[in-house]
């Protein structure tokens, strides 16, 4: 494992303990989009398959149960917890889920390494996490006003997608055989999709202001 | 063991 991967892992981790700590301590998900969460969940329900038929490292299976636990816990706390769903704007996020999902679908089962279950699933995870921002993304152009908690949040994401990109970089360097295109592109596609919002959020920091973005 | 590609990422 080299320093970026870790790095971009750490960050992953980062970015869900800022948004379980936020739901949990302020009792909010105000700004947060549901529809991104459970996009996120589904992402790791499928990716993580592997569970079951590979061991690869103690660090890589405790990873994994970390992002499925977390991701639906955030899922379960924005449904049902009594007092944080109150805190929901349905009617902001408004995206459809399956307008990601179906798509992501059906490519995976055109475009795949393997022609198999697990591989078609674990094919389908990258592309739908490619594009499960979306909805986040949508939200927080039509509330415009951001936390601080919630700015966090995506820019750590982003951070995380950055720092893979620079790990693949160093792997393909470093290792023989490491040609992965499904993997680079979907992930490419992803973090180009933080450009945006990325650039907003320097600016605000730059300029020491709340982040708004434009309508 | 081989992983196939990139498995042995989160």
């Amino acid at each position: 494992m080299n320093i970026f991967r870790l790095a971009g892992d750490m960050t992953h981790l980062a970015s869900v303990l800022v948004l379980l700590l936020k739901i949990h301590t302020i009792k909010s998900c105000a700004g947060i989009s549901l529809k991104t969460q459970e996009l996120y969940a589904l992402v790791f329900a499928t990716r993580y398959l592997d569970l079951f038929t590979d061991y690869i490292s103690l660090y890589n299976t405790l990873m994994k149960l970390i992002f499925l636990v977390s991701s639906f816990s955030i899922v379960w706390y924005i449904r049902h917890h009594k007092i944080v769903r109150r805190s929901y704007d349905k009617d902001q996020d408004t995206f459809r889920h399956y307008f990601l999902v179906l798509p992501c679908f059906l490519l995976a089962l055109v475009i795949n390494e393997k022609f198999t279950v697990k591989e078609i699933m674990w094919t389908f995870s990258l592309y739908l996490e490619a594009v499960a921002i979306l909805p986040q993304l949508v939200l927080l152009q039509r509330t415009r006003n951001i936390d601080n908690l919630t700015g966090q949040y995506v820019f750590l994401l982003g951070a995380y997608r950055s720092l893979y990109i620079l790990n693949w970089i160093y792997r393909y360097f470093t290792e023989p055989h490491y040609v992965h295109w499904i993997t680079w592109i979907s992930g490419l596609v992803q973090t180009l999709l933080y450009a945006d919002f990325f650039y907003y959020y320097f600016q605000s920091w730059k300029n020491n202001v709340k982040l708004e973005l434009p309508a | 063991k081989e992983l196939p590609q990139g498995h042995d990422e989160l």
